[in-house]
């Protein structure tokens, strides 16, 4: 499903880094502080999440590589996750599906959907029926494992409902 | 519509119990619709009881405990509708060693019908992986990617190779 | 300061059980579930905690051993601990101080100093100026370190003034 | 009033700065009020720029980097007003062993002013007990209390002896 990801000005990503999964079990390991959370928040980003809070910033800004001890900060943050299409899961042609986002420091931003221009709706309109693009339970972030449990009985509901 | 919920909450429960099971070698769980006559509606409660214990509230289970129940429910889930592709971000940072292995050998069942991506600081739950990427920082504050072999990882996660991407 | 903790048919603590304290630092170890944090639970109930919530119940009667596999439910939950008062920092004679508190499965409740019925507010008053009554930030528990950092900053403000 | 209050705040941030740089290994912190001219009554910022790194809003550190930021804090509060005792439940729980070695060393700097209880699967941690207490359930859902020696326990703090308390 997931083919790989590539992140360019993203977060702590201030070197276009690419990583390629596995069709079973990828696992990212490394110190605290070193950007693996910061891989998730890039495909939670790149599948059109708007909240800031959700991608841990105080502003969107947040995610684009704002410098570090000898390094000037990025002019914009780009991600991109390719998607395997073989089985012609999603709508379009090719065997891959590649989604891109950026995000420049003026606040313009851009999604990419084979590195064509589109719109965030087109985004959503390519995972609708796909059973793709995150479900509630599909990415479980640092901290978040018993939330589940946590929530009230009707918000976990709506988590069930996605599952339904 | 209320019948398409019912069958998929009755998949869900089911498979939970068992995941609840294997998990934590025995003992009990449930899921249940608070109001029955509102089924399209109404919350989900869920009871849990680990092997040898009494049924209290799950707010009174360790946090290991509700890291196992948690992970059981969210798995119980992909085997009703599997999710593409799954991300758990340190999941196992609650559990035992005991409870990392058999979190590791639920994950590896699942591995045919979902892919993963998991982030982690336990070995043992690195059993599971097919490839394994390091993340570290040479230059300060910038992130690189490295591949890393299974016997270059320490205990905790701690990587002890120099070597490029 | 703390010398032991006894407690008696405490949640999972059905038998009686002493932890005597070092002065330096005592470590608790052991599996999940196997009642590690029911000790902490244990501390902040005898020293006046009034919230079933607080001690991951739904109801104060929740901290009462409930029963296992081949073991009855007990009638009640003690808990005693036992602080040392050789520099007289608390206003009582003893060179000991013991606060225990005890419930009943009827809801009856007791507060023992010494092992003297006494009131929730004769434990307080016994605490009060010495610094030892728990202080916003002298229990830590379980997935709460991070709590002062996502705490609004009015929220935080409570927690230093206790340590003003 | 407000001179105490101010006078308590700056020990609380000049105590803070250096536990920080401590267990960061450099990198710079502090602590602001809101609001200088409402001193009795206004919020405090937290900020946090471990070494290295550029000074962002403390939500986007890591699991770890929170929890060594927060542990900065809070020892940062017993220099200003010791609490004569701490109860530490699995504080370390989102650490690597680097930054584990550092919590410990910094809660052994710690233990002539306050005596602490410290709940923990992390093997390292345990290097700062003077005494090791296990907590077990042989018979189901009942917990017994046994003395442990740290040779006795495993990298995250499995028990392997079977002696009686
Ligand atoms: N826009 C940005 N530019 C540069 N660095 C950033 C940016 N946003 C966040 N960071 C840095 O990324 C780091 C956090 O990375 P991340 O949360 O991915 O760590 P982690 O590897 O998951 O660690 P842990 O094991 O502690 O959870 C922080 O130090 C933060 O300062
Ligand atoms: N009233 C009660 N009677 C009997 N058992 C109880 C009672 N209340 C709670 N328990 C049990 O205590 C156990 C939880 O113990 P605790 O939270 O202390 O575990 P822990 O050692 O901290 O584990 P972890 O390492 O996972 O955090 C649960 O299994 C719960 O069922
Ligand atoms: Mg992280
Ligand atoms: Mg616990």
């Amino acid at each position: 499903m997931l083919k790989s990801l590539e992140v360019f000005g993203f977060k702590s990503f201030a070197d276009r880094t690419r990583f390629e999964f596995d069709s079973g079990v990828t696992c990212v390991v490394g110190p605290n502080g070193s950007g693996k959370s910061n891989v998730v928040d890039a495909i939670k980003w790149i599948l059109g999440d708007q909240s800031a809070k959700s991608l841990r910033g105080k502003d969107m800004l947040d995610v684009i590589f704002n410098g570090s001890a000898g390094r000037k900060p990025s002019g914009f943050a780009e991600a991109t996750l390719t998607f395997d299409n073989s089985t012609g899961l999603f709508p379009s042609e090719s065997t891959e599906v590649q989604i891109g986002r950026r995000l420049y420091r003026s606040g313009d931003s851009e999604y990419l959907l084979n590195q064509a221009v589109v719109r965030l709706k087109d985004v959503k309109d390519l995972f609708m029926g796909t059973g793709a693009g995150t479900a509630a339970y599909s990415i479980i972030e640092q901290g978040r494992v018993d939330q589940i449990l946590q929530a009230n009985p009707t918000t976990r509901r709506v988590v069930f409902e996605e599952a339904a | 519509s209320e019948r398409i919920f019912l069958d998929t909450f009755e998949v869900i429960r089911v498979n939970f119990i068992e995941l609840f099971r294997k998990l934590f070698g025995g003992g009990d769980a449930d899921i249940i619709l608070e109001d029955a006559e509102d089924v399209l509606d109404c919350g989900i409660d869920i009871v849990a009881r680990p092997p040898g214990k009494e049924l209290r509230s799950i707010s009174l289970l360790s946090g290991g405990e509700k890291t196992m129940t948690a992970v059981a429910l969210l798995f119980a889930m992909f085997k009703s509708k599997p999710s593409p592709y799954c991300v758990l971000d340190e999941v196992d940072a609650a559990l035992d060693d005991a409870n990392v292995d058999r979190y590791a050998a639920v994950l590896k069942e699942f591995v045919n019908m979902t892919q993963f991506v998991v982030i982690t600081h336990r070995k043992r739950t690195m059993t599971a992986a097919n490839v394994l990427y390091g993340v570290t920082m040479e230059q300060a504050g910038v992130s690189k990617r490295m591949s890393v072999r299974f016997e270059e990882v320490g205990e905790n996660g701690e990587i002890h190779t120099t070597r490029a991407a």
